[in-house]
């Protein structure tokens, strides 16, 4: 059995993409088998592994809307252990199509479960910053929601439309989905940054990794060569810190 | 006449309603009548006005779903010289209903026009991370459209389906709409910054506003207490650089 993670925000901005492809490559470091899934009509998850989205003819959108297979557009990246199902602009179109399906919202979960034994531990999901049709999907899919957050206003208003949707969606169809809250970006010497970081332990206590992902310029040269952080700086403040958040997960999942 | 600008960017995390409130206030302060129109699920430029997004019963969804008049909602802020159309997370609903409309994509344009003289000099709208119903919407009824852009790989890309989104609102609905970025966030002392914001320079020209924001924690810090930056601290940077802006675009509109 795969474990299933979306990773989701409807604030933008937040390291959703950054945190897909750089957990994604931690995660393989640890010998686990990952497949990641780009969700966004941005494409940024397939752009930074070296692909260009407009070139590809075969991608998400064929599983979400065509019935597809689920490993039908899955490719091998240059990323050992690490397998993408790639999104382009079309994506964007299964916003509006999709609600006119019968069942709309489990779509991606048929899929997924269509394909059985699934060649890999993990399925990591980028998702577009939105909380529509194809994050539904997603959500519905899931065993665990990964909250990549800043520590500012903005950002922390947001958890609360994400709690909603985590208990919409549990309503709906799929009860057991868990979710953690994960800090992205965070620079220590910034009061704001101190101050919000405090008030999202105080409020969601054990809902939070412990692991924290600090501002870390090396994760915003990565994507323009198309490496996740731990080839292009295997030594860098950002590899470190999905290393531990990779191990720090693992330990989640396997206690579950 | 109003001039009517959107705000928009497929990119989150941008600056979209930094720059929506920070530049309506610093226009205010210049003597403009200024609407502000949310349009984002999310709510941000709501709240950052200091009103309670959740407890609101009037919001931009009635316009753009039950062709309420475009004055219905709007209140007045705390900021002299600015009124607000707010929003709520029900603009979500939005994305999946509009475009069971014949037309839908000229509902605000409609709305706007209906009203004259408009007792505004300027519009400018916040819109959501997305290409959607919403923001199709928001720039078939543009004069002009401001993309805030970050000097960084993924912000750079999202240029490429502002340029094409663009094209099609041109092509569909509204021939004469123009289009400026502008750099925000820019933090000089970082090489990928500067490198992209020349690559930027060089690619767009005079699509680029002259003015560049840059980063100011202060500009963080305001929204928390429900003041444009102009008002909270009005001799920071932020407050300066969005108060050149404003001067910056009202030349280029009295130019037109
Ligand atoms: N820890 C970090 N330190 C510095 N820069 C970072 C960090 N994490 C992400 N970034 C940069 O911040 C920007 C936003 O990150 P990213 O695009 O991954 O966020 P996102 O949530 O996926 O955005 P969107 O909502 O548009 O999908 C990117 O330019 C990225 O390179
Ligand atoms: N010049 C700046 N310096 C420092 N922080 C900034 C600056 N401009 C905006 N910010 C902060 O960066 C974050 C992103 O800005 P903002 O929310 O305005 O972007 P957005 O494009 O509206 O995001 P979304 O795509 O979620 O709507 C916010 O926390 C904001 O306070
Ligand atoms: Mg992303
Ligand atoms: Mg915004």
């Amino acid at each position: 059995m795969s474990y299933v993670i979306a990773i989701s925000n409807e604030k933008g901005g937040v390291a959703k993409t950054t945190t897909a492809l750089s957990l994604g490559a931690a995660l393989a470091e640890l010998g686990r088998k990952i497949l990641l899934v780009d969700l966004d009509p941005q494409a940024n998850l397939t752009l930074a592994l070296g692909f260009q989205p407009g070139s590809l003819e075969h991608t998400a959108l064929d599983i979400l809307l065509d019935s597809a297979p689920l490993l039908d557009p899955c490719r091998e990246t240059n990323v050992a252990g690490v397998d993408l199902i790639p999104a382009n602009s079309g994506i964007e179109n299964a916003e509006q199509v999709l609600p006119v399906y019968i069942n709309y919202t489990t779509r991606l979960q048929t899929a997924i479960q269509a394909v059985d034994p699934l060649p890999y531990d993990l399925i990591l999901m980028d998702c577009p910053p939105s909380l529509g049709a194809v994050t539904i999907n997603a959500l519905t899919a899931s065993d665990l929601l990964i909250i990549p957050t800043q520590a500012e206003y903005f950002s922390a208003y947001a958890l609360r439309d994400m709690m909603s949707i985590v208990r919409q969606v549990r309503s709906e169809d799929n009860p057991n989905l868990a979710y953690r809250i994960l800090i992205t970006m965070l620079d220590q010497r910034n009061r704001t940054h101190r101050n919000i970081h405090e008030q999202l332990d105080r409020t969601f206590g054990d809902g939070l990794f412990k692991t924290l992902i600090e501002i870390d310029t090396k994760l915003r040269e990565s994507p323009i060569l198309g490496l996740p952080i731990t080839q292009y700086k295997p030594n860098s403040r950002g590899a470190l810190q999905y290393r531990s958040l990779a191990e720090e997960l693992m330990q989640y999942v396997e206690q579950k």
